[in-house]
């Protein structure tokens, strides 16, 4: 006590205990500096993604195509574990909740992230947890559908990203300007999507056939440059009237996927893979995000020829589950390429009927 | 989350030009599409 008490009448003692009156003042301040200019950190970040979403909105107001420019960001992504994130993302939103704190939970979510709620097959008290919520029915009624015979409807809602015909050599759908990723990268280099040789196409055509230096030219190319598997898909080019269309699900989206068409199943697809995420900052920054990231493809046909439908993860959403096989299960801890054929296994309903009641899927928390 | 859709559409057999698409899209990048909506149309042949 009689030292204390000496430490606080005696200044010349405390400032020898406190290395002075300037290193005192500094320890005091040192927390509060800290977290002050983490905040500001992170006020700045902030400020500089609203200032660039700005940018890029104003020059797509005026036409302008933004072009992909990879960031440090988008490398940073490579170094984290986003599909165990998404995994624990997924077990802490399957906790059940309280019946009376799941409004509180399910409104706020909706006003995060724009849902209608009023659309919910459900009272809000019934999803027991935010992963049930999130998978949701929809009231009947609550989306008309097209029954004009000569129309292919949307199998999901979101935002149109890309749409248009597959042409030229290796059938490529453009990411964002300046890049593209082939389709067979996508679907799987074993799929049946309808390409023609590039050889069997200039006889359709009628066109003369390269001469002999030419053809010699390019096999050096080729066998120099390319692997087999990219030979393959760069002298192949998609048949007449093959068309493709990527449509986003944002947060709040419904994100049940129904069938677009009265088709067969004829094959399953499950490209074990990353969960980046597939917001409009992520195509524009993320080489190959589609091929890359976990998938499922479903591949048919329908009475006009060949259907695939691709079903993408993203972060926190690598759960994507198939009424037509109830057993598949993404975003597992062991990653695979796994293949399924519909067709032999004669316990699945391969066909998927139109538009029908029950959906093909679903994308899920996880 | 995103969906891909890879679909042949319906060909108009004609003579000058050979096969010949006859699908359009009624959509267009940017919009907002719900499901059940149309994506795209062709007419018969």
């Amino acid at each position: 006590t009689s030292f204390l008490r000496k430490l606080q009448t005696n200044p010349q003692v405390r400032a020898s205990f406190s290395g002075g009156s300037n290193n005192s003042q500094g320890n005091t301040f040192l927390l509060p500096g800290a977290t002050f200019a983490t905040l500001l950190m992170l006020g700045a970040l902030h400020a500089r993604r609203m200032y660039d979403d700005r940018k890029v909105e104003e020059a797509r107001e005026k036409g302008i195509e933004i072009e992909f420019k990879p960031d440090a960001k988008a490398s940073f992504l490579r170094l984290l574990p986003l599909r165990s994130i998404s995994r624990i993302w997924g077990f802490m939103t399957s906790v059940e909740y309280p019946v009376w704190m799941r409004p509180y939970v399910y409104k706020a979510w909706a006003r995060a992230f724009h849902s209608n709620l009023e659309e919910a097959a459900l009272p809000l008290g019934e999803y027991a947890s935010l992963r049930e919520f999130f998978v949701r029915t929809l009231k009947q009624g609550s989306r008309p559908i097209d029954h004009d015979p000569h129309c292919l409807v949307s199998p999901v809602d979101g935002i149109v990203l890309r749409v248009g015909e597959l042409k030229g050599v290796g059938a490529k759908i453009e990411q964002v300007k300046g890049f593209s990723y082939s389709v067979s990268s996508l679907l799987g280099s074993s799929s049946f999507l309808p390409m023609i040789e590039e050889g069997d196409m200039h006889e359709q055509c009628g066109e003369q056939e390269s001469t002999p230096t030419e053809k010699t030219k390019k096999s050096w190319w080729s066998i120099s440059l390319a692997s087999p598997r990219v030979r393959d898909t760069a002298t192949a080019r998609p048949v007449k009237g093959l068309y493709y269309c990527v449509i986003y699900l944002k947060p709040g989206n419904y994100h049940r996927i129904h069938s677009p068409v009265d088709w067969n199943v004829l094959v399953r697809r499950h490209f074990s893979g990353r969960l980046f995420p597939l917001n409009e900052r992520a195509t524009r920054t993320i080489r190959n995000l589609y091929v890359e990231n976990e998938r499922v493809v479903l591949e048919g046909m329908w009475q006009e020829g060949y259907l695939a439908m691709a079903a993408v993860g993203a972060t926190n959403i690598g759960s994507i589950e198939l009424v037509i096989e109830p057993e598949l299960r993404t975003n597992r801890q062991e990653r695979s390429y796994y293949i399924q054929s519909l067709q032999k296994k004669e316990s699945m309903n391969s066909r998927c009927r139109f538009f029908e009641k029950y959906h093909v899927g679903a994308f899920n928390m996880g | 989350s995103t969906v891909v859709l890879v679909f042949q559409a319906p060909t108009i057999k004609s003579p000058k030009r050979g096969d010949n698409s006859n699908f359009r899209f009624c959509i267009k990048r940017g919009d907002k599409i719900r499901v059940g909506e149309g994506l795209g149309r062709w007419q018969e042949s």
